[in-house]
């Protein structure tokens, strides 16, 4: 499987995904197919994801739409201003929760039997992975000048 | 102007102890150049959809990658493509799956996104509405690649039942 997301210089994002799926599949089977929610999603008030794994497993939990919203709902959490008595959490800890969020996603994931990983950006421009397998083609690069490519954990 | 890309060519067990030092380097720079390919539309303003869809179909091309030339072969030998797209900006998607000719099933993803009556084509509609929209289309030789139907022949050669070879991994 290979996939993509981005943030654009006018604040959209996107995701794309495409497989061939898995060795050896039968009956016509689809359940490792990139289905919108499960293993691709983008929203520009939450993220932009891309799913690689087992597939049926990322269905069930659906990873990609699942990511995107508990990120819409931290994002809401801290900045809606109708509560007054919690007080903003500052840059650096938000963004450290954003990383918390698919590391949560994927963790039911493996709690049910499956594996695999997600990539994702945010309308901040962070790019993020997680994956639970020893490894993933994976790579970055962002307008601040990050670029970087890896294979192993 | 802020911009980001993240791109991933699959996961699963990737040991560092079965690849050489050179396949390692290869691995590497297929994907480094698919980030630069991403990168540098975004760079120049160009749109996220256009970005993804640059990096994928490189992906695509390579067969490396399990997706277009280079895909794992069903049981009957076969190569079925699946793609999925999403613009973030108006939440359109456009979906395929079991396409056997689509040389990029990306493209047609996007297409039947723009299209915009449907989200999820599946098998021979998927590639009638591909050879409408003249999305280019190849002999499904093209995606052949000895590596991926060694990998079939050795899990046939397991004599694995049916249940074991559905096992819940793709």
């Amino acid at each position: 499987t290979v996939g993509a997301v981005a943030l654009d210089q006018q604040g959209n994002l996107a995701a794309a995904t495409s497989t061939g799926g898995l060795t050896g599949k039968r009956w016509g089977r689809i359940g490792d197919a990139p289905i919108i929610g499960a293993g691709t999603y983008a929203d520009n008030r939450a993220c932009a994801v891309s799913a690689t794994g087992a597939g049926e497993y990322f269905i069930r939990v659906g990873v990609a739409h699942e990511i995107c919203s508990r990120l819409r709902m931290l994002e809401a959490s801290n900045y809606l201003k109708f509560d007054k008595a919690r007080p903003l959490a500052a840059e650096e800890e938000i963004r450290a929760m954003k990383q918390l969020v698919p590391d949560a996603v994927l963790a039911e994931v493996k709690e049910l039997g499956g594996d695999g990983g997600v990539i994702l950006v945010t309308p901040e421009g962070e790019a993020l992975f997680s994956f639970n397998t020893p490894g993933m083609y994976r790579g970055r690069a962002t307008s601040t000048g990050m670029r970087e490519v890896a294979i192993f954990e | 102007g802020r911009w980001s890309l993240a791109i991933h060519g699959g996961a699963g067990t990737i040991l560092r102890e079965n690849m050489t030092s050179d396949q390692e380097a290869e691995y590497e720079a297929a994907l480094a150049a698919a980030l630069d390919a991403g990168s540098s539309i975004l760079a120049d303003g160009g749109s996220a959809l256009d970005a993804v869809e640059a990096v994928v179909t490189r992906l695509e091309d390579d067969p490396k990658f399990n997706a277009g030339r280079g895909a794992v072969f069903t049981w009957d030998e076969a190569n079925e493509l699946d793609a999925a797209i999403m613009d973030g900006r108006t939440r359109e998607a456009g979906a395929v799956t079991g396409v056997t000719s689509i040389k990029n099933p990306i493209l047609l993803a996007r297409a039947v996104m723009m299209d915009g009556r449907h989200v999820f084509l599946s098998g021979e509609g998927a590639e009638t509405f591909a050879n409408e929209r003249g999305i280019e289309a190849v002999d499904p030789s093209y995606f052949r690649t000895e590596k991926r139907l060694e990998a079939l022949k050795r899990l046939k050669e397991r004599e694995l039942s049916a249940l074991d070879v559905d096992h819940k991994y793709g």
